[in-house]
């Protein structure tokens, strides 16, 4: 269960870097 | 200059992701390099346009695991945005953010933690230490020191996150949740269970009021179920199986991941504690919402 949780969580992707 | 025009660009953006989704990366990555080819005819290497289609081309490369490519052109678009925008710009935050994502996925932690501290830093600068971006961001880097087992930073940069998003956003916000649910696990590997206990039972105790009211005698969410339930068992025990089932079906209708990994961490964490009854009481309840 724990697991799942920290599968869970993932760094994320900042999209903006495509809009400037 | 053919790409001059910001429309253009977004254009041409918007068709190598598309190319890029359905996986045609043959039609995306010569797509991507022609345009950065024209786009360093007319404008120099050193332009804010060219670092947008790096950035573009790194998106694609990173879909097809190609991490160490992705990262080259990432650095590159970043020297451009630093050279062009300045280094205290939102869009040289995001790079950094984006770099030390695919240095993450790479498992090079100890060099993604600098990149994503500067980030941060820059974010804060431009939007305040009290911005939703800066608690992403926060989140961000206690993954990555979480992967270190850094437990008591990963622990600060959650509550930091936590109290932004609290703050700013309010309590029943999703993004609250979720990083509570991060808070706990990180608790958990530090063997503060009571700690963790304590966060599942509010994230559910909110998931329950937001849906059905103030919890009082009749209303009460499916922990308080459960643990009465487990107190209650060798009460039981002439009365045959447990069939008051009482209003907490209602419980178990708040529906979403987050509720459901807190269901099955809290079950777990009862069960730990020797609770069967109670967990088993969660994870039947995670069961039905999946």
């Amino acid at each position: 269960d724990q697991q799942g949780a920290s599968r869970q969580q993932q760094l994320e992707w900042d999209d903006s870097t495509l809009t400037y | 200059g053919r790409l001059r025009d910001p429309a253009r660009l977004r254009t041409l953006h918007n068709l190598v992701i598309q190319y890029a989704s359905q996986g045609r990366y043959e039609v995306a990555v010569p797509l991507c390099k022609q345009a950065l080819e024209d786009l360093e005819k007319t404008s120099g290497h050193d332009h804010p346009d060219v670092a947008t289609m790096l950035n573009i081309l790194a998106l694609v490369y990173r879909d097809q695991n190609k991490y160490k490519e992705a990262a080259h052109l990432l650095n590159d678009a970043l020297a451009i945005r630093e050279k062009t925008l300045g280094k205290d710009h939102p869009a040289v935050a995001a790079t950094l953010n984006n770099l030390a994502v695919l240095y993450g996925k790479r498992g090079k932690y100890k060099e993604a933690e600098p990149l994503c501290k500067r980030a941060l830093e820059i974010r804060e600068k431009v939007l305040g230490k009290f911005h939703p971006d800066v608690a992403k961001q926060l989140n961000n880097l206690a993954l990555l020191c979480q992967n270190q087992g850094k437990y008591e930073e990963v622990e600060y940069y959650y509550r930091r996150a936590l109290e932004i998003y609290e703050s700013k956003l309010g309590a029943d916000d999703p993004n609250v949740a979720k990083t509570k649910n991060n808070l706990a696990t990180c608790y958990l590997k530090q063997g503060k269970f009571k700690d963790a206990e304590t966060l599942y039972k509010e994230i559910l105790t909110r998931a329950h009021e937001k849906e059905f009211g103030s919890v009082n005698n009749d209303n009460k969410p499916i922990w308080m179920h459960a643990e009465e339930r487990e107190e209650s068992k060798d009460k039981r025990r002439d009365a045959g199986p447990y069939v008051e089932y009482g209003s907490w079906y209602k419980a178990c209708k708040v529906d979403s991941p987050t509720v459901n990994t807190t269901l099955k961490s809290l079950g777990a964490l009862y069960r730990r504690q020797g609770k069967l009854e109670a967990a088993e009481t969660l994870e039947e309840c995670a069961s039905k919402s999946r």
